[in-house]
């Protein structure tokens, strides 16, 4: 199954 | 002060309905050229960013920066208690605590007005580069709703595989299987039902079912979505308003 990502391993908090 | 006025209700109606059901607390930044919103579903997966310059309005005033923090369940509220054709005037003054909605019929001269209790929202800004996408579909939006509704109900998952000439939907679950391929053509008497692609390299991605049913309730605002897919990116999609903008970004799925 494959496993979801979340955005905060593309984006970075500014 | 701020004082927008839309034409129609409707419009920012159809922007509010567009994500008001993958985020609850958004703060809208108003500025002298438009208003523009980002916010993050709960999961942290879906990403969504608009933008309403001020030519969509009948008319825009904002003398200096405003950050309104929004319940959109609140405001979804007190938005439907105006009809599709009044006119909507957004009013707030220079630090509010509120924002008054104003509906204005003008046939009737019936004017409602409401006000909404504004919040302090404490929520990150995410950072999005500039970005070359390996792909770019432009596609009508109701086809790829119909299309993403049809699949997610035999799987949680939507693979989104795209090659020279193809694009493919197909998903796989427990009662079955489904795809749908659609090849891109060009609509001479409806340009709005062409289907564009600009493929650099193919791509194989899978994306949560859940979060692209969120999405293409945003198809009310634009007859047509542009799809920009990246393997090494969330994908960006995207529904236009005469200016402006509402996009998603929503991080992909990987096999493990």
């Amino acid at each position: 199954t494959p496993i979801q990502n979340d955005l905060n391993e593309f984006y970075t908090i500014i | 002060m701020l004082e927008a006025k839309f034409e129609q209700a409707s419009l920012f109606k159809r922007i509010i309905d567009g994500f008001k059901d993958c985020v609850q607390l958004v703060n809208f930044q108003c500025k002298e050229d438009g208003i523009i919103a980002q916010a993050v579903d709960d999961s942290r997966v879906l990403l969504v960013s608009l933008e309403i310059g001020k030519d969509a309005f009948q008319e825009f005033r904002c003398d200096h920066p405003i950050t309104l923090g929004m319940d959109l369940n609140s405001l979804s509220k007190i938005l439907r208690c105006g009809n599709n054709t009044d006119s909507l005037t957004l009013i707030a003054d220079d630090t509010p605590d509120s924002l008054l909605l104003l509906f204005e019929d003008t046939k009737r001269e019936r004017i409602s007005e409401y006000s909404l209790k504004l919040m302090d929202i404490d929520a990150d800004f995410l950072k999005i580069e500039e970005l070359q996408y390996d792909t770019t579909i432009m596609m009508p939006s109701a086809d790829f709703s119909k299309t993403v509704r049809d699949l997610s109900q035999l799987s949680d998952s939507l693979n989104i595989l795209v090659t020279k000439e193809t694009i493919k939907f197909v998903t796989d679950g427990d009662i079955g299987s489904g795809s749908v391929i659609m090849k891109p053509f060009i609509d001479m008497e409806n340009p709005d039902e062409s289907i564009k692609l600009e493929m650099e390299q193919p791509v194989d991605l899978t994306f949560g079912s859940k979060y692209l049913l969120d999405i293409v309730k945003g198809s009310a605002l634009s007859n047509k979505i542009g799809i920009r897919l990246s393997s090494e990116a969330p994908a960006l999609f995207q529904f236009d308003l005469t200016s402006g903008f509402l996009q998603f970004f929503l991080a992909p799925k990987f096999s493990d």
